[in-house]
């Protein structure tokens, strides 16, 4: 199973 | 007052088509350094960022700094009125609550003028850490286009790992497995040919195929795309917007196997 990881932790 | 106008007036409409799949609206911020756009997609998965500079531009002016909220859709429809060979200037007034999207025929002999209004949207702008990428791949954009098209028949990821020996992009699925490996260059004739693997350490990380796929929408707008990875972190895609500027697409990885 792959989960999508959500971008804005990385920005944030 | 705003006003920038561009002569290869194509590479604006080629940024709309860059951008349309992934999001609906976006709002335009203008200053006297250039343009800039940056927005999430629909679906808050991938980060959109576009860079105008300025100095691109045949001619530009902005007195005071100014933010364009746009409907995608409606400026696409626009730019689509246009010849590919037009000279496109975009004008706003201070203030204003449209804008002007003025198309000029080469020979001057046409020119037409279209008024789109404008929108009030909610400015989410997101810092992006400065990042040294663990690989950098430079490599032809139609031969990446090709890739990502090609694997999205076999699953809904695409793994991605670079090494020093070069890029190998990989699927599997029901109908079975693929892999593309992809060495760096040695000589080639034409600079847009080139693969160029720049590497700090080997990464292999997992992407969605569908937004690989609309990132590549770009593909018209430069000859080479460059892909940054590091561990952990999002993926950024990158193609040059002729000699004015850039469009980059985050994107994180998938995780979990």
């Amino acid at each position: 199973l792959h989960l999508q990881q959500p971008l804005i932790p990385f920005f944030r | 007052m705003f006003e920038a106008r561009l002569v290869h007036g194509n590479l604006l409409k080629k940024v709309l088509d860059a951008i349309k799949d992934l999001l609906t609206e976006a709002s335009w911020d203008c200053a006297d350094s250039g343009i800039q756009l940056q927005a999430m997609d629909n679906s808050h998965v991938s980060l959109v960022s576009v860079n105008l500079r300025a100095e691109g531009f045949d001619k530009y002016r902005c007195d005071r700094n100014l933010i364009m909220g746009m409907d995608l859709t409606s400026m696409s429809k626009i730019l689509k009125c246009s010849a590919s060979d037009d000279i496109i200037t975009m004008k706003a007034q201070d203030n204003a609550d449209t804008v002007s999207f003025i198309f000029e025929s080469p020979s001057q002999e046409k020119v037409s003028d279209y008024q789109m209004k404008l929108m009030n949207l909610d400015q989410d702008h997101l810092g992006i850490p400065e990042t040294e990428y663990a690989c950098v791949i430079k490599m032809p954009s139609g031969e990446f286009a090709r890739i990502c098209r090609d694997l999205s028949n076999f699953g809904e990821n695409i793994v991605i790992a670079c090494s020093k020996e070069g890029v190998k992009f990989s699927a599997a699925g029901d109908i079975g497995t693929a892999n593309v490996k992809l060495a760096q260059t040695s000589s080639v004739d034409k600079e847009e040919d080139a693969v160029v693997i720049d590497m700090q350490e080997p990464v292999t990380l997992t992407f969605a195929c569908r937004y690989l796929n609309m990132f590549t929408k770009a593909t018209p707008l430069s000859p080479q795309v460059s892909l940054s990875m590091h561990p952990d972190v999002p993926l950024v895609v990158e193609y040059a917007i002729g000699e004015i500027g850039q469009i980059q697409y985050f994107l994180a990885p998938k995780i979990g196997d």
